[in-house]
């Protein structure tokens, strides 16, 4: 099973992971 | 003695003849066959996918629910779920309840909830909403979206027509934006058997709209996400659209083999891989369904 995020944000938004890396709920997706 | 030598002259001159005539032509053909070798072997993989996708992978979820429902023995339990940890590496440490007796069915096991605490939800504006493994993240400025590096799927096929939005734009894409300034990103996170089943808000956002698409229950391992591209718009699937701080929001949570029926605690007519055709999509006005990051969202069940 897979969970797909899509959505609207500035261009310059990134997220602090990358393919291959394993996460949790709560991890933070962004680069505070 | 002579003409033992002389013999042995005459064979060795034969196979240097039969050597230098053959061998060019031998490697001419060597290297042919390696070619239709390896123009088989594309074809038949491409026809073992076609096979693939033909398995009534529907049907033996449904079957596989059904048995992982079934109440097991408790002098069983133990060993039954001590397998699957085995096999798929859970960590019952996370668990709620880490006395393997206590859960009825495999299906129970599979959708164990997290101890209080298990979990730190970070203030960053957006969240991890499961545990697993990141196939891909990163800005989607186009149409065509990766699933992995190299192979897309359709942005359009994967959330249907725009339907929650009043705004209308000739370009499918831009008539999600709120903002034109900004673009859509994108966070797609597998599951794999062993995880935490359960899913959560990734922020604080206001789900409207909601859109199921029966499809096909492929497997959604990282493998095959490389081998089918689109594989997230065949797949089975319910995609969740509304608003955040920073405009149009979505959460889809897409169903897998042995693992196509979807729960979401806030849309209860949620029906998801049931008998009937493979190409249904059921659509739904949710109003204004506010979710608080970390606040549980649904979870997958097993068949």
């Amino acid at each position: 099973s897979t969970i797909i995020l899509l959505f609207e944000a500035p261009k310059d938004f990134k997220f602090d992971m990358a393919a291959g890396d394993k996460v949790l709920v709560g991890q933070s997706l962004t680069k505070v | 003695s002579f003409n033992t030598n002389a013999n042995n002259k005459t064979k060795w001159l034969n196979f240097r003849a039969i050597f230098t005539r053959w061998m060019p032509l031998g490697s001419v053909m060597y290297v042919g066959w390696c070619y239709i070798r390896a123009s088989i072997d594309y074809e038949v993989s491409k026809v073992e996918i076609k096979f693939y996708e033909m398995f009534p992978f529907r049907v033996t979820s449904r079957l596989w629910g059904k048995m992982a429902a079934c109440e097991i023995p408790v002098s069983l339990r133990s060993f039954v779920y001590g397998t699957y940890i085995r096999m798929f590496s859970v960590n019952l440490n996370d668990a709620a309840v880490t006395d393997l007796k206590y859960y009825k069915s495999l299906s129970a096991f599979f959708t164990r909830p997290l101890r209080d605490g298990a979990r730190y939800i970070s203030a960053a504006p957006c969240v991890s909403p499961c545990d697993g493994v990141v196939l891909n993240c990163g800005p989607a400025d186009t149409d065509k979206i990766e699933q992995v590096k190299g192979v897309t799927y359709s942005l359009e096929e994967f959330l249907g027509e725009n339907k929650w939005l009043k705004r209308k734009d000739e370009s499918y894409y831009n008539s999600l934006l709120k903002n034109k300034e900004n673009i859509l990103h994108q966070c797609i996170i597998y599951l794999a058997p062993g995880d935490y089943h359960r899913f959560h808000a990734p922020c604080d956002w206001t789900a409207t709209f909601r859109r199921h698409f029966s499809g096909k229950l492929l497997s959604v391992n990282p493998w095959l996400a490389k081998l089918i591209p689109g594989l997230f718009t065949v797949n089975e699937r319910a995609v969740y659209v509304g608003e955040w701080e920073y405009g149009f929001f979505s959460m889809t949570a897409v169903g897998a083999t042995n693992v196509g029926s979807i729960e979401i605690f806030k849309d209860p007519e949620l029906r998801t891989n049931t008998k009937g055709k493979r190409n249904r999509v059921n659509e739904l006005e949710l109003g204004q369904v506010c979710m608080s990051k970390g606040e549980l969202f649904g979870q997958f069940n097993m068949g």
